[in-house]
């Protein structure tokens, strides 16, 4: 599952 | 942001200013993966794309430049600088046999067919073996300097770090991302010959050798 504000992760 | 999601990132950069701060001081780049450091840099440049399209925080800005930008002063430092020191010979890894694969996995698995997501796809899965021509390397040359060492204790403890913020997220928040934990795992997992070593010699003052 894709975030659609992008991945917040580093 | 978790605990150990915070710890995994500062174990992450801990490992990055420990590799600049043995080439700077000893001015020599022996014992490092010129191959894997090229690796990571195109690890951050694909991840970190979503630096000119999307603005999650502040924090996350500032820490995708620290990546990006220390990459590439370690590629400076090894492939310029301190060229010399460099041990051509050994760092001999076919760096095309990881990334075709990885961008051939990106294209064929991943969350969505847009080319930010594949590219961040790509980085994924490189990074998970991104370590193996420095791993090579150590193995070819039987041993490290004890600040590679730590360099690479704390650059495998990072995604360690982040399966833990994975499972606190799973049971906390309900998110996942079976992508980035699957990798994170296998890249977990290709440390952990090392980890054990780094245990039972390094910490215990000896030289990280290993077994003829």
């Amino acid at each position: 599952e894709v975030e659609e504000e992008g991945h917040d992760e580093l | 942001m978790n605990i150990f999601r915070l710890a995994g990132d500062l174990s992450h950069l801990l490992a990055i200013i420990l590799l600049l701060i043995k080439i700077w001081k000893t001015r020599s780049c022996a014992g490092i993966s010129g191959k894997s450091q090229i690796l990571f840099a195109v690890v951050y440049v694909s991840r970190y794309l979503d630096l000119v399209t999307t603005f999650i925080s502040l924090y996350n800005t500032l820490m995708k430049l620290v990546f990006i930008t220390s990459s590439f002063a370690t590629l400076y430092l090894m492939y310029v600088k301190f060229k010399a020191t460099y041990d051509h010979n050994h760092d001999s890894f076919r760096i095309e046999f990881l990334l075709l694969p990885c961008f051939v996995l990106a294209l064929l698995i991943n969350a969505s067919f847009t080319p930010l997501e594949v590219l961040w796809t790509f980085s994924i899965y490189l990074e998970a073996v991104a370590i193996l021509p420095q791993l090579f390397l150590v193995s070819k040359t039987g041993e490290a300097e004890s600040i590679t060492s730590h360099y690479l204790f704390a650059l495998g403890s990072y995604r360690a770090l982040y399966l833990l913020n994975w499972i606190y997220r799973y049971y906390a928040e309900g998110h996942y991302d079976l992508i980035a934990i699957f990798a994170g795992a296998i890249q977990t997992i290709l440390y952990c010959d090392f980890f054990y070593l780094y245990i039972t010699k390094v910490l215990k003052g000896k030289k990280l050798q290993l077994p003829a």
